[in-house]
């Protein structure tokens, strides 16, 4: 069966479209077949991807029912990784979408022709928890949380969960936290240290025993269009971000 | 006359709340009259000048039009800044305001008792383009934009000029680009510098000569509720701040 996921976090800036570019693109390399969705409107995911921020075929399309999903999804570099693209027109979504009937529903509705295409879905989100992030949340099973290890992460987390708790009550029944995941971690600082010891003591079998590092590289790659991996496979963060994808997969068997 | 700022990035996690609390309370300490309004419903600057971020009187029922903000204005823990503090119900405002009449002019109408009693008003957002930066937006003088010297950054910045341009022409005739900071600045990266360089060929008016390094004892002192200068006034991000202020306090004479 497809396993939607999605990768949220009102805080920005904490790495949601890095993990879900890099995880993706490893879970695709491993042979699966992959979707990545974009329905932020800065369309980071898509440019990180090498695909062009303004298609006339996109995730801003697909929402009001205008295009079919299948339609709208285009290929990458990497073999078996398709993308549903992002468009800035979805920053004008938060006040049109709530005029539709069923608007939470919207891009659920739109990915059910996608999945028996796909056996993973990545559903990349912006930062908040409008209108956007409900759609994603209510198309996903599983909730992913990337987290940076500073104080301002650990306020947000509790906010974010409660919303998941609204969600799942009113729109999804099936969506769950699935999984923290520690980002930019600098092992020198205290404050990471902390941060993680707290997460791992209330979340002990949601936190991923695999952390992303802080590396230059994970930041450089989007430059060029491509995942870590076609960039700069030996470094610390591509292999963070194999290790990552090798842990869910295994954290999915385990379910 | 009082010089209205707002601090606005859509990108995350650039270092938005770190920016207003920092140089406000910087120019507070150099004994000018600082509010700092807080309409980012995370409440991180809030939380960072140690205010709870549950208090009944609040930017949203300011927003909303149930309570002045000279009722809701808070002292801080620094003489001469004070607080219009956040508040989690700002996350329903999105789908709320904009059934108000006028709504782009809440925030500017709002704080009109508070002109006279302040020399500087510094306003913190969400990492959105939306309903409540576009309040913020129109109710500002002077747009600042931190930046994170990465690629997301720079496509970004596009975006964000557009929407004040449009801003500009349909609300607030007086919003421009006041300031580019560069933040969380690593000089041993290439990108950062490449980066700095594309900022600066561009806006070369603009982009402030202080340059704010990554400095882990700035991610620190939010978790005691204090700006740089009361947790450690002699680390580099202190130091950054306290000239950065300088600088625009500076560039406001030159205007
Ligand atoms: N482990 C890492 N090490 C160094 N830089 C990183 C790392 N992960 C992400 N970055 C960089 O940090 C910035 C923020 O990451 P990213 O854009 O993935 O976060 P986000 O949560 O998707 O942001 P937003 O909230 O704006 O959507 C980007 O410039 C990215 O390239
Ligand atoms: N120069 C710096 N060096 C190190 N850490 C920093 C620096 N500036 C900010 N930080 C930390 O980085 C994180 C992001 O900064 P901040 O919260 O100010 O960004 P923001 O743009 O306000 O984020 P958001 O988009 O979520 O509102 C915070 O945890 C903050 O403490
Ligand atoms: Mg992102
Ligand atoms: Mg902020």
């Amino acid at each position: 069966p497809c396993i939607r996921y999605v990768v949220a976090n009102q805080k920005g800036g904490v790495g949601k479209t890095t993990t879900v570019v890099n995880v993706a693109t490893a879970m695709a390399i491993a042979g699966r077949r992959v979707l990545v969705v974009d329905v932020d409107p800065q369309a980071n995911a898509t440019s990180h991807l090498g695909v062009p921020q303004d298609l006339p075929r996109n995730a801003y399309r697909v929402l009001i029912g205008e295009q079919s999903a299948v339609e709208a999804c285009v290929p990458t570099e990497v073999e078996n990784l398709w993308l549903l693209p992002a468009h800035p027109d979805l920053y004008g979504i938060t006040l049109e979408l709530p005029q539709v009937e069923d608007w939470p529903y919207c891009l659920q509705r739109a990915l059910q022709g996608l999945i028996p295409r796909f056996d993973f879905i990545w559903i990349d989100t912006p930062p908040s928890l409008g209108v956007l992030t409900i759609n994603a949340m209510t198309a996903a099973r599983y909730l992913v949380v990337p987290i940076q290890c500073e104080y301002f992460a650990l306020e947000g987390l509790a906010t974010l969960l409660r919303a998941m708790d609204r969600i799942h009550r009113a729109y999804n029944p099936e969506l769950e936290l699935h999984a923290i995941v520690l980002t930019m971690y600098d092992e020198r600082t205290n404050l990471a240290y902390q941060v993680r010891q707290e997460l791992t003591t209330h979340f002990p079998d949601r936190v991923m025993k695999t952390v992303i590092p802080r590396n230059v590289r994970l930041a450089e790659a989007p430059s060029f269009g491509r995942p870590i991996f076609l960039y700069d496979i030996r470094s610390r963060g591509a292999q963070a971000y194999l290790e990552l994808a090798k842990e869910l997969l295994n954290h999915e068997a385990h379910r």
